[in-house]
């Protein structure tokens, strides 16, 4: 097909059905329309090289070059509806793996991604990252939470205390994301919710980004003494599997849903499993 | 034994700096982990007893420490289970409750007996667990919209249908 669409009452998703990613997403309650792309990339982390021997490891972040690289271009896809879930399954690598998730009432897109182990058969660091790019005017703002409570704007290449003279492009525009990453323009909000604590940018105007694994193979010299290559029982690295949640509103009304929905997020119900004893049944 | 203090000082433990952001040397990160889950362990008996007390039922209770990536072997084993959700939150909230089976078809009853709108559907990142061999998931997993108040729990019963076929977990899994 051309074209995937899942939908509940609140929102449409669109896939591009020879690409197998997110193509557009819509917001039926209030009618905004907004193209959005979403695929994993992965910046190399950094050797070291002639201008500074610093490498990437657990402390620094330092990506090779500016510009990341799809894991791949295009996502296998498959499709399953029903009553109270419509689901987008997309293979992006035999270690990549998504869900899009639409459930019956939600007000948010939910993804849940599944990432690892990083392959090193290359002698490559890899620092994954999951990317929205859209079409909003951002001006090179972006919000972040400050631990979980206010959410704080930001500036690409700027800080407000200082002349800053940004030597790492990448790193030097990370800020931790505790709970949520957004960025609008007059008429659209995007907002992205995390499981977990994340590190987060927007790189250019109208794109979001969030790192969710990282292997790399060399100390940074910044007193751990390891690369931080850390592996399983099974000698293989780490599979790490998590969810973030995607909204799309009027500015006006995004932090009431996403406040909402990070709390519950952060706090979610704990499950307890009952068996009827033998005597009871 | 339950007790709460395991857990607490494992959370006072890894306030470190080093736990806080991941630059620890790896045998320190697997102590945090064995420290952390030692500490869990224990708090799952407090759970449970503090369930068994506002409940008042006689079921065996189970925590699945593993939901996250859907593997529960009492909801992939057992024909008919309960499901209890607890709120931590002081406000009435609604819960995609996501569970692991076997088989393909369930009623879901909440508390009063009455039915709720239930799916079952293959599960999709089984095949990753087995060291990147990739294999057909056999496994299901039930979906149901699930609802609890503020600080509090509710019940739901969950029974296989007749019919529904009930196959083994590869052992290799369960093990994993």
């Amino acid at each position: 097909q051309e074209v995937i669409v899942i939908q509940n009452e609140h929102l449409q998703l669109t896939f591009n059905g020879t690409t197998g990613l997110l193509s557009s997403m819509k917001n039926l309650d209030s009618g905004l329309f907004l193209p959005v792309v979403q695929n994993f990339y992965w910046y190399q982390g950094s050797k070291g090289n002639a201008e500074n021997i610093q490498t990437s490891g657990a402390y620094i972040f330092r990506p090779n070059v500016s510009t990341p690289l799809p894991i791949s271009p295009k996502a296998q896809l498959d499709v399953v509806k029903g009553r109270l879930v419509e689901e987008v399954r997309q293979t992006f690598s035999p270690w990549c793996q998504q869900v899009v998730r639409l459930y019956q009432g939600s007000r948010h897109a939910e993804f849940e991604w599944h990432v690892g182990s990083i392959p090193i058969v290359d002698h490559l660091g890899r620092e994954i990252i999951t990317r929205f790019d859209t079409p909003l005017r951002t001006k090179g703002l972006f919000l972040t939470d400050a631990n979980g409570r206010e959410m704080l704007t930001r500036r690409r290449n700027f800080r407000p205390t200082w002349k800053l003279n940004n030597s790492e492009p990448v790193a030097g525009n990370y800020y931790p994301i505790t709970s949520t990453l957004a960025m609008k323009d007059e008429k659209a909000q995007v907002t992205l919710v995390t499981d977990r604590s994340q590190g987060g940018s927007s790189m250019k105007d109208g794109s979001l980004e969030l790192m969710i694994h990282r292997r790399l193979l060399f100390d940074d010299f910044r007193g751990v003494g390891e690369a931080l290559n850390e592996t399983g029982a099974n000698g293989q690295g780490l599979t790490i599997r998590g969810r973030h949640l995607l909204f799309l509103a009027p500015p006006d009304s995004s932090a009431r849903l996403s406040r909402l929905a990070g709390e519950l997020q952060l706090s979610e119900p704990q499950l307890v499993f009952g068996t009827l004893h033998k005597k009871s049944r | 034994r339950a007790e709460s203090t395991v857990l607490r000082q494992a959370m006072a433990v890894a306030q470190h700096h080093d736990a806080v952001t991941g630059t620890e040397k790896q045998h320190v990160a697997n102590d945090y982990a064995w420290q952390l889950s030692r500490g869990w362990l224990a708090c799952e008996t407090v759970i449970k007893n503090a369930l068994y007390n506002l409940s008042g039922n006689t079921d065996k209770l189970s925590i699945c420490p593993l939901l996250n990536i859907s593997l529960c072997s009492v909801t992939e084993s057992e024909k008919q289970f309960r499901v209890m959700l607890y709120n931590p939150l002081g406000r009435e909230i609604a819960w995609n409750v996501r569970v692991p089976v076997q088989g393909r078809a369930y009623t879901v009853a909440n508390h009063a007996g009455k039915p709720l709108d239930s799916q079952v559907m293959p599960q999709f990142f089984l095949g990753l667990y087995h060291h990147g061999k990739s294999h057909k998931p056999s496994v299901n997993e039930l979906v149901f919209q699930a609802s609890a108040p503020p600080l509090g729990f509710s019940t739901y019963t969950v029974t296989s249908q007749k019919g529904n076929v009930a196959r083994p977990s590869p052992p290799q899994r369960v093990q994993h």
